[in-house]
């Protein structure tokens, strides 16, 4: 463990809890993707079922049932709970388009060719790009709230520390996982627009609004 | 590459 996983780990917390808070306080999902949202539990869902063969630290075992129970909670507050909030209208995303090649992928590209193993890997991947149906919907309504960008600033941050976690391991313990890395890297590549967004206007006190 | 399928992040 070093300070840029574990920054991550708690930015990635930190996101997570934003936007679950957000959702509560507000009683609204208004501009909130459901569909990434179900993306993430089933990011979760599939790279956790470690949790049932194996245990590593107290630590890892809290954090992933902390990110499985906060994100099955805010998939129940925007499908069933807050439904009549939800803007369907403009999360028109087609997840089949994620889904599908992925889950090809990972039956090709593996480090092992067992059902947990794919299933970890079919959540890399899945992982690195589940936010695109958020950031279509913020593409289309050509805004977002300032608290949501909070989100997707945290969500994007904590992809970029684990990268320079991997780095740092690579060196000082030769530990190296090309498939997380190359996924980590897409993914983080993904927030770069929204991350030049979130610097040149959300931080300077303007809304995040698109030219129309 | 073997070393991956040890998955102690998160």
């Amino acid at each position: 463990m070093n300070i840029f996983r574990l920054t991550g780990d708690l930015s990635h917390l930190a996101a997570i809890i934003i936007l679950l808070l957000k959702i509560w306080k507000s009683r609204s999902c208004a501009g909130i993707s459901g569909k990434s949202q179900v993306l993430f539990a089933l990011v979760f869902t599939t790279r956790y079922l470690d949790l049932l063969t194996s245990f590593i630290s107290l630590y890892n075992t809290t954090m992933k049932v902390i990110y499985i129970g906060c994100s099955y909670a805010t998939v129940y507050l925007i499908y069933m709970k807050l439904k009549a909030t939800y803007d369907g209208n403009h999360d028109t995303f087609r997840v089949e388009f994620l889904i599908v090649p992925v889950g090809g992928l990972a039956f090709l590209v593996n480090h092992d060719f067992s059902p947990l193993e794919i299933l970890w890997t079919f959540s890399i991947y899945l992982e690195s790009v589940a936010i695109l149906p958020q950031l279509f919907m913020i593409s289309k309504t050509g805004e977002a709230e300032t608290i949501t960008t909070h989100y997707l600033f945290f969500l994007g941050l904590y992809r970029a520390l684990y990268l320079i976690n991997w780095i740092w391991r690579f060196y000082f313990e030769g530990f190296f996982d090309m498939i997380a890395i190359v996924a980590g890297v897409v993914q983080t590549i993904l927030y770069c627009d929204f991350f030049y967004l979130y610097v040149t206007k959300v931080l300077k006190g303007k809304k995040l609004s698109l030219p129309a | 590459w073997q070393r991956g399928i040890h998955h102690d992040e998160l």
